[in-house]
């Protein structure tokens, strides 16, 4: 028996905003220390993945590891029908081909199951190398989906330098050129404002727009953003959900030949 | 310019 509570439904309405452009569908791995998922996108360049720890749950009750594969714009289809404000809860039988979603608003007085079929997805889970990165700079979220937004206008790839003094953004292309710099704050009155860069040596790279756009749809989760970059490998874009866990996106960059 | 990257040649399978 699987079941999952949580009072706060608008979380996995988010989550499921930030994967269903990179995925079609995923495979939700359900255990007891909470539901895990990681998939690379349909050209193999992202790989997305998602912790949701159990008691970060209002309720959480995993007896036995569940596999849950999941065609995402039919559950987003689902979300959908669920309120902001309603509470969510995720059953499903040992071995089920079906997960059942049950919204409850916050009176009790309407209550909504929604089942939907399983699939048998072929998983292959990637090994992801512990790295100590050379550059781990935390913004703004909004800042950062503004940014790779903005210069998407002029070329398909963004270059991220990332120096002591700052990190730059840029991108060029028949238009023109665009630069975006952006200093570590020094005095700011809430935390979520602060651009702050720990640096052991400078990095540039570069990635392609399409992908940096895609991970911005987790923006709703989080009001910091985190990038990790170390020459040659690739850029982790993390988002943390609030006190349940986190979203990362890993990139591959774009190399000279 | 320079050429795109797939993810699993940096990560690994089992």
């Amino acid at each position: 028996m699987f079941e999952a509570r949580l009072v706060q439904s608008s979380i996995l309405k988010k989550v499921l905003e930030a994967i269903k452009e990179l995925l079609n569908e995923a495979t939700f791995d359900c255990s007891d220390s909470g539901i895990q998922l990681q998939a690379m996108d349909n050209s193999h360049v992202s790989l997305v993945s998602l912790n949701l720890r159990s008691d970060g749950f209002d309720k959480y009750r995993c007896d036995r590891n569940l596999s849950m594969g999941i065609n995402l714009a039919s559950m987003s289809k689902i979300m959908k029908c669920a309120g902001n404000d309603d509470v969510l809860t995720m059953k499903a039988q040992d071995n089920a081909d079906l997960v059942t979603f049950m919204f409850e608003s916050q009176n009790q007085e309407k209550v909504m199951d929604y089942e939907m079929k399983l699939m048998n997805l072929d998983q292959e889970h990637l090994g992801i190398p512990e790295t100590d990165y050379s550059c781990v700079i935390k913004l703004p979220s909004q800042e950062f989906a503004r940014i790779v937004r903005d210069l998407s206008q002029f070329g398909e790839s963004v270059v991220i330098s990332c120096t002591k003094e700052g990190i730059k953004f840029s991108a060029g292309g028949d238009i023109g050129n665009a630069n975006i710099k952006l200093a570590q704050t020094s005095n700011v009155d809430k935390d979520e404002d602060a651009v702050t860069i720990e640096m052991q040596e400078p990095v540039s790279l570069t990635f392609a727009c399409r992908y940096l756009n895609s991970f911005a749809k987790a923006t709703p989760l989080s009001p910091q953003v985190q990038l990790s970059m170390s020459a040659d490998v690739p850029l982790v874009v993390e988002y943390k959900i609030g006190d349940i866990g986190h979203i990362r996106y890993y990139l591959a960059p774009k190399i000279e030949d | 310019d320079p050429k795109q990257t797939k993810i699993s040649k940096f990560f690994t399978s089992p």
